[in-house]
């Protein structure tokens, strides 16, 4: 089935949405099928794939509370959305999901799941990935966080196996750390045994700027191989192309910041073994 | 009494804390006597004026649940702080206050004015401020809010008059806002009919970036007289002074960020009518 990877840190600004979506291309880019989950109200994932904020109907709030899946189609072929409007802030604020367990999104996907396995035993005519293609028909569903520490970003935790965690070369960028592997270990040991954090990626680096510079020495030193050998440059063409409804990789794909997150998808991909 | 500013966008990383921090050395320095509160888990304004991680208690999470006032001293004789901690994500996930109405920081605000009220009625030698003084004699409460639209957010908008808005002059940081917006004016008209939107700030302005010109002429175009003729640009030093434990006017006065927040401080002077 599908690899389901959280990209997520309370600290904000710090790239998850840019890295969410630019790495989603590049692995639709090399083949594979993807699916991206936006579980951010503000909805920026869904802009910078091109979904318009009027057409987020159903959205990731309507999987969440009611299991309907249905995701659309992106620029490119591989990739598929499921957006975010700012109903999911009712998840936080209203009942009964602010007092719901952390595990909406992990049972909506499981719900699907057995539906579809029943469905495909009795047709077995299954074949073609139909638009909404079930969640064991995408290679990786990709779930891009809001910043905070909400009920949002522990129902991703909830639902992921592994986590990515963007992380700005910036000071205050450090500090957040340690509440986030905290928040990530108390979630392991009590309701996702299968969580584990894939990596962390250096962002908005820039080498003539030696607090950023120290930022980096600094992770490597701590975190040793649990950081990417790939770091994202800062580069404006990252923030222009959101503008455009698409990925940088599409936008402008020989820009350096569409280059660092190719050779992202690469080095993700043998990580993990060449899958 | 003090007049209570929030400073707030739901979108991570605008320059929510540099702003708060720097807008309060400056104002301190101007003579005014300043109370800032961390309402961000992840303690950022804490550490950008000063208080080592471990010397937090009590915070603002023992302020709201539990009325205990304990400012602390900062490097500016007018500015003191009640510093945040990853406890104050308990208000957002544990019973009771995670069912609790939005407004314990302005009870416990109000329940602090009353005491000091009754007390100084007895006393009448209250003369010399405390280092505890209580709100109301402080010119200046300000609240840095962490980013997402949780009730640590709604807490601020309850308790204060006016609403400071930093916005990054980025792509995404556009989208929030008309979110942002509908929220203060639905707490308006439900708990707190004295909020208004103070000012938008745009920051990280880059005079080079033709995205940076776009957004600010685009704001300023939209939001008109809401804007404040202040830009903060980008500029390093910002971000190193945290790593300080000081606000960038204390870190170097006269470098672009620093002189730019004390052109703030003045413009909203004026425009409160020299208070
Ligand atoms: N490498 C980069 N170079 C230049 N700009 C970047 C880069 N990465 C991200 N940005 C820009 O910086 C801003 C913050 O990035 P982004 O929105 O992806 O962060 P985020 O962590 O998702 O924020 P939030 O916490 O609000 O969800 C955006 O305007 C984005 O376009
Ligand atoms: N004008 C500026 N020039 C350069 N760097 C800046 C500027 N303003 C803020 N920064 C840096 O950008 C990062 C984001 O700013 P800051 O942490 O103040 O934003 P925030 O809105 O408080 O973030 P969060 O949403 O996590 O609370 C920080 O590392 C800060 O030092
Ligand atoms: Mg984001
Ligand atoms: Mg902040």
């Amino acid at each position: 089935g599908a690899r389901i990877t959280a990209v997520a840190n309370q600290k904000g600004g710090v790239g998850k949405t840019t890295t969410a979506v630019n790495l989603a291309a590049a692995w639709a880019e090399a083949g594979k099928k993807i699916l991206l989950i936006d579980l951010d109200p503000q909805g920026n994932a869904s802009t910078g794939l091109g979904i318009a904020p009027q057409k987020r109907n159903p959205s990731a709030f309507d999987f969440l509370t009611q299991g309907v899946f249905a995701p659309q189609r992106t620029l490119l072929d591989n990739l598929w959305v499921i957006p975010a409007s700012r109903d999911l802030n009712k998840i936080l604020r209203e009942k009964p999901w602010r007092d719901a367990p952390d595990n909406l999104l992990r049972d909506a996907l499981k719900a699907l799941l057995l539906e579809k396995e029943k469905r495909a035993a009795e047709t077995k005519s299954e074949g073609e990935a139909s638009p909404a293609a079930p969640p064991h028909l995408y290679d990786d569903i990709i779930l891009d966080c809001p910043p905070g520490l909400s009920s949002l970003t522990s129902n991703a935790f909830c639902a992921a196996r592994s986590l990515i965690v963007p992380l700005q070369c910036e000071f205050y960028a450090l500090e957040g750390l340690s509440q986030l592997f905290q928040t990530v270990e108390s979630l392991r040991s009590s309701v996702n045994p299968d969580l584990r954090i894939d990596g962390i990626l250096l962002t908005m680096a820039d080498g003539r700027n030696s607090l950023s510079e120290q930022v980096e020495a600094d992770v490597r030193a701590h975190m040793g191989a649990q950081v990417y050998k790939t770091v994202i440059p800062r580069n404006v063409r990252l923030s222009e192309a959101p503008s455009h409804g698409m990925p940088a990789t599409l936008y402008d794909s020989s820009c350096s910041g569409s280059l660092a997150y190719k050779a992202l998808a690469e080095e993700i991909g043998r990580r993990r073994g060449g899958r």
